[in-house]
């Protein structure tokens, strides 16, 4: 009886780490998806106006971004070589990274929701390799840990 | 700057998960308790 | 008996999350190669950014700042102190040990 009490236990420990690690792998799935599709979407625009848009109207990967009101009074710090950035806040923020604001524009195809239309799941799948299909199959569905 | 690395959230480009930001602006939101 | 029946089934479900366990970590290490090969391809780089109406349109805020800096910057964000004038104060931290950071003050009017 003990042995089986320390069975279930180690049963227990072992669904919980292989809970996180599917959610850290769709995570990796959708930030995949997300950036081959960022990377489709800009080639086609490129092509369509056969022009590639002007350094300062772009914000180059990796970023993040920090969001706050416009009452907030920001006081910002620069070393010299610019290697070290310190900002000072009165008002809170809030911080997010690339792929949220990917998420955001909807490069995603909604699979970090689990909410995908057929041809999105068409194009999701397309993305990825044969081994991750079936994830993204599940996670289309609805299954997002 | 006073940081003070013991009560200071940290993230790092490329290299943490979103789940790290979602931490540091829930801390934000509750004024750091 | 019942309770050896139970042990030896428990077992067979502890092998059974043992090789599903290897296989999601087996999954992730090549997805976290491929993202990393993707990032660093110069075809891809040359497509990877939003546009300043990409973010205005993804967030609600009136001033954002977009940093760019390189793979492994570090920021910092120690838990807020209250200032002197009884106001709480707010920082972020930023260092990169490879190249320059750029900031971006976007702000939507």
């Amino acid at each position: 009886a003990q042995e089986c009490e320390d069975l279930k236990a180690e049963r227990q420990r072992r669904q919980e780490r292989i809970k996180q690690k599917q959610s850290q792998l769709q995570e990796l799935i959708v930030q995949q998806i997300a950036f081959k599709n960022l990377v489709q979407r800009n080639r086609e625009v490129e092509q369509q106006s056969k022009r590639s848009p002007s350094a300062n109207t772009i914000i180059q990967l990796p970023f993040i971004i920090i969001n706050t009101s416009k009452k907030t009074i920001i006081d910002c710090s620069i070393s010299n070589d610019k290697f070290e950035y310190l900002f000072n806040f009165d008002s809170m923020f809030e911080i997010h990274d690339d792929v949220e604001v990917l998420k955001r524009l909807g490069l995603a195809l909604g699979l970090e929701s689990g909410r995908c239309s057929a041809e999105q799941m068409k194009i999701a799948t397309s993305l990825v390799s044969k081994a991750l299909q079936p994830y993204v199959t599940e996670m289309a569905q609805g299954s997002v840990n | 700057s006073s940081l003070t690395p013991s009560t200071a959230y940290t993230y790092r480009f490329t290299g943490s998960p979103s789940k790290e930001l979602s931490d540091i602006n829930q801390m934000i939101r509750q004024g750091g308790v | 008996q019942e309770v050896l029946e139970q042990v030896e089934l428990l077992k067979a479900n502890i092998a059974d999350l043992e090789l599903q366990e290897r296989e999601l970590d087996m999954q992730k290490a090549c997805l976290q190669q491929s993202i990393k090969q993707l990032n660093e391809d110069p075809y891809s780089c040359r497509y990877s950014y939003v546009m300043h109406e990409d973010i205005c349109d993804a967030f609600s805020g009136d001033t954002l700042l977009a940093v760019m800096a390189p793979s492994g910057t570090q920021l910092e964000v120690p838990v807020p102190e209250m200032g002197h004038n009884g106001q709480k104060k707010y920082q972020v931290n930023l260092r990169s040990h490879s190249a320059p950071i750029q900031v971006m003050l976007i702000n939507r009017e």
